[in-house]
């Protein structure tokens, strides 16, 4: 059974990030240890046989996790229609999901200059 | 147009394939849609190789000189097939197997397996979209994944997702009609999307994405292509 006790996630006093801040952010992820996040985290990594090589590198992926739960639960509210929450990137930054897994390099318009190949193809007839 | 339609029912879709930690989406969604085409005009479903993508293929767009492929770190499938048709073809994956990482191009001209010789930039109407995936195949399509980190199933269909940021390739497979929401008590429409991020991820490897809305900007990048017969 899981707790469902509302539990502080946000830092006490609101530093902001300095030179130090990937101090307070591991610090902060201490707090996650021995909580029900932690006992997630560690399904997480058997079912996705994820390993980490340090115990600072546990810390760290751990406070990602949880980051990514509130995120699964925001794409949950913002897409009633599918169902999100832990996969195989829970442990993983957007940056590093972008960097890792993606790889579309710009968005623009990619119509074809005049006389090349790979025209814009005619419209098809698509009544009925 | 059919109700729905899938191409994995006529035997068109190679099984799901996983790209592991490297941003070659591009050559995955490259190499689906080449394998349709090939498919199509064969019969013969060939499992072709991303690995030649991302070891030699350094094509530029023409436009934007910076959109280049660049193996593991991104690429465009338009790119790739521009690629393609200088190279000669494409090898399939037993003789130019996927590890992953960009290497040394090792690419043989006389293991081509098919070769490419047109490809067309589909119009953004996803009516047009539906009408080219039924007639020419699977399409390569560049959509804004940010959904996709956390997605497990059913019809995804975002309140807000940014159109303009298409960061990743995929593979349109099919359609169908009646994709059933629990929350919103309804059926509606969808498209079926193959995705390199192995079976584990999604629907078993696949993406079921709201269709006529142009959600996350899937119908701003989308082509097909004509593969060569001898």
């Amino acid at each position: 059974q899981e707790d469902f006790k509302i539990r502080q996630v946000t830092d006490q006093n609101h530093q902001t990030t300095t030179a130090h801040g990937g101090d307070n952010h591991h610090n902060h992820n201490h707090n996650y240890l021995g909580t029900p996040a932690e006992h997630r985290f560690k399904s997480f990594i058997q079912q996705y046989d994820k390993k980490y090589t340090t115990r600072e590198e546990y810390i760290h992926r751990l406070g990602v996790f949880v980051k990514n739960l509130i995120k699964a639960a925001e794409h949950q509210a913002l897409d009633p229609t599918a169902v999100h929450g832990v996969t195989q990137f829970s442990d993983l930054t957007s940056e590093e999901f972008e960097r890792m897994y993606m790889g579309v390099k710009g968005g623009g318009d990619r119509s074809p200059l005049l006389g090349e190949v790979g025209s814009h193809a005619p419209p098809l007839e698509v009544k009925d | 147009l059919p109700e729905s339609f899938d191409w994995r029912d006529k035997g068109a879709v190679t099984e799901v394939k996983m790209q592991g930690t490297c941003g070659a989406c591009w050559a995955f969604s490259t190499t689906g849609s080449i394998e349709g085409a090939n498919f199509i005009a064969t019969g013969k479903l060939l499992n072709l190789s991303e690995q030649q993508l991302v070891d030699c293929d350094h094509t530029c767009d023409k436009k934007d000189k910076e959109s280049c492929n660049s193996g593991c770190k991104g690429g465009l499938m338009t790119n790739a097939y521009n690629y393609l048709i200088e190279a000669g073809g494409i090898e399939d994956e037993d003789s130019y197997p996927y590890t992953g990482k960009r290497g040394e191009c090792k690419f043989q001209p006389d293991k081509v397996a098919v070769k490419v010789s047109n490809f067309t930039n589909i119009p953004v109407d996803e009516q047009q979209i539906a009408a080219y995936l039924v007639n020419h195949g699977p399409l390569a399509v560049g959509l804004n994944a940010v959904f996709m980190q956390t997605y497990i199933g059913g019809v995804s269909c975002p309140l807000i997702c940014g159109k303009r940021w298409v960061n990743h390739g995929v593979l349109l497979v099919g359609y169908g009609s009646k994709g059933f929401s629990i929350l919103r008590l309804s059926n509606q429409p969808y498209w079926i999307i193959k995705n390199s991020w192995g079976k584990r991820w999604g629907e078993h490897g696949y993406y079921k994405l709201c269709r006529g809305h142009g959600m996350c900007g899937m119908n701003t990048m989308v082509s097909a292509v004509m593969t060569q017969t001898s």
